[in-house]
């Protein structure tokens, strides 16, 4: 059987919360090692990579490897009905057609469970190489948030460009255009406001800004956001979740046919 | 105009 207890419940709500717009229903697929989901967008331009280790959770239990097949939106349902501050537990028997949710109230005075129906869903695993990326900018998750939101006003895409003097974020269309640069900032007197770029060598590409817009529900999950990119291969978007694990997005750039 | 590129045509199946 597969057991999991998270203390910080709302931090499964938050990661739901993120992906269901991308990704309508998907295979999260349980190991000793942890809790994991891999699905791509209903278009296959962009990967969701979540991966909560097992140690993460305070108690943890998986007999044998198994993939359970949810509908997001449902799930979000169920989640909706947690307190924000409730203790999570999924369970499910190896050879059952559902998964059982259980919020427990801090103060132990409420519990409720929930039963979602398991679907079955074929989907396609991608292997995510390892890659030496050109540039790696980690900025504050709010500011991905607003920079994404900014140009979305003004064009469909993005330009993406890293060099010595910061990453600048382009975009034009009938309005006419932007720029946004962000420059390394390790001194700043919050540390929530610091930005940091690795600069291999200089990078530039071209994203659908809808998409990295979608990638920014994550914000609530971490204070700050990477993005990775190297040249002619899909930008890496990581929101590292504290102490368990991270949410990754992959999205594929626009090249030129 | 720039031609979007599906995932799957970077990342091959595991």
């Amino acid at each position: 059987m597969f057991e999991a207890r998270l203390v910080q419940g709302n931090l499964l709500k938050k990661v739901v919360d993120a992906v269901k717009d991308l990704v309508t229903d998907a295979n999260f697929d349980c190991s000793s090692s942890g809790f994991t989901l891999q699905a791509m967008d209903n278009s296959h331009v962009s990967l969701v990579s979540l991966s909560l280790r097992s140690d993460g959770f305070e108690h943890f239990r998986c007999d044998r490897n198994m993939s359970m097949g949810m509908s997001l939106g449902n799930l979000a349902k169920i989640l909706k009905c947690a307190g924000n501050d409730d203790i999570v537990t999924m369970k499910a028997a190896d050879d059952g057609d559902t998964v059982t949710f259980m919020f427990e109230s801090p103060k132990e005075d409420r519990v409720s469970d929930f039963e979602l129906k398991l679907m079955d869903i074929d989907s396609e695993h991608l292997g995510i190489p390892d890659t030496d990326y050109a540039a790696t900018v980690t900025l504050p998750a709010a500011e991905y948030q607003r920079i994404c939101r900014d140009l979305s006003s003004i064009g469909d895409t993005v330009v993406i460009s890293a060099t010595k003097d910061g990453v600048k974020f382009s975009s034009s269309g009938d309005v006419g255009t932007a720029n946004i640069t962000v420059r390394q900032n390790t001194t700043a007197d919050k540390k929530e406001e610091q930005v940091s770029i690795d600069l291999k060598e200089p990078v530039a590409l071209t994203f659908a800004l809808r998409y990295l817009n979608s990638f920014a529900k994550a914000t609530p999950l971490a204070s700050h956001v990477s993005l990775s990119m190297a040249r002619d291969l899909p930008v890496m978007v990581d929101y590292q979740i504290s102490d368990m694990g991270h949410l990754r997005f992959y999205l594929a750039p626009k090249i030129e046919d | 105009d720039d031609k979007q590129r599906t995932i799957s045509s970077f990342f091959a199946s595991a």
